[in-house]
């Protein structure tokens, strides 16, 4: 394992936890698209069947067991305990526009047609396009607050990060995993243009809101 | 490329 796979997971971990103090913390959900971390819920759930399967290490049995249960609490968070703060009216992406491709294509391009392989590519395509709703909901009330902003790039972190990973594992093992490269390069092209308005605002001081 | 049982990453 390397260093920016490390960093990558830390980030991806730090990010779900910053929203879960947010929303735990604030005892509010506004501003976070509740459609977007059923979507995450869905990824994780779908990609770690193989925790019943297959045995890689300690770190990789516990990360995953930590990665969903943050998603699940997350999910009940907005739609559970803190259900009267969920804006629904601004979480109105059409998740079918999302699941139905996905599907299509994870039954279409995959390594072997075997349900544990079409489930996980399934989930990584699924990954890449997650955040949508979210930043969907972003550009619909055209602000988000600090916080949100804080977790939406340590989530664009996680992705950057692992990109060097392959890079790195590409030169060093010869190993890269195309479905993983190709949907982690879509992924991190999303992220670019809210990359540079945390660069020029937040990090700036400013609250983030479109113009 | 990794197969089923090689997906070590998360």
């Amino acid at each position: 394992m390397n260093i920016f796979r490390i960093l990558g997971d830390v980030s991806h971990l730090l990010a779900m936890i910053i929203l879960l103090v947010k929303i735990w913390r604030s005892k509010s959900c506004a501003g976070i698209s509740g459609k977007s971390q059923v979507l995450f819920a869905i990824v994780f759930t779908s990609r770690y069947l193989d925790l019943f399967t297959n045995f890689f290490s300690i770190y990789n049995t516990v990360m995953k067991f930590v990665f969903l249960m943050c998603a699940y609490i997350t999910v009940y968070l907005i739609y559970g305990k803190f259900r009267k703060t969920f804006d629904n009216e601004n979480d109105s992406f059409r998740l079918e526009f999302l699941l139905i491709p996905v599907t299509g294509l994870s039954f279409l391009e995959n390594q072997s047609f075997t349900p544990l392989e079409i489930l996980w590519t399934f989930s990584i395509y699924l990954e890449s396009v997650a955040i949508l709703p979210q930043l969907f909901m972003i550009s619909k009330t055209g602000e988000a607050e600090t916080i949100t902003t804080h977790y939406l790039f340590f989530l664009g972190l996680y992705h950057a990060l692992y990109l060097a990973n392959w890079i790195w594992r590409y030169q060093t093992e010869n190993y890269y995993d195309q479905i993983a490269v190709v949907s982690g390069v879509v992924q991190t092209i999303f992220y670019c243009d809210f990359f540079y308005l945390y660069v020029t605002k937040v990090l700036k001081g400013k609250k983030l809101s479109l113009p | 490329a990794g197969s089923a049982s090689g997906k070590d990453e998360l």
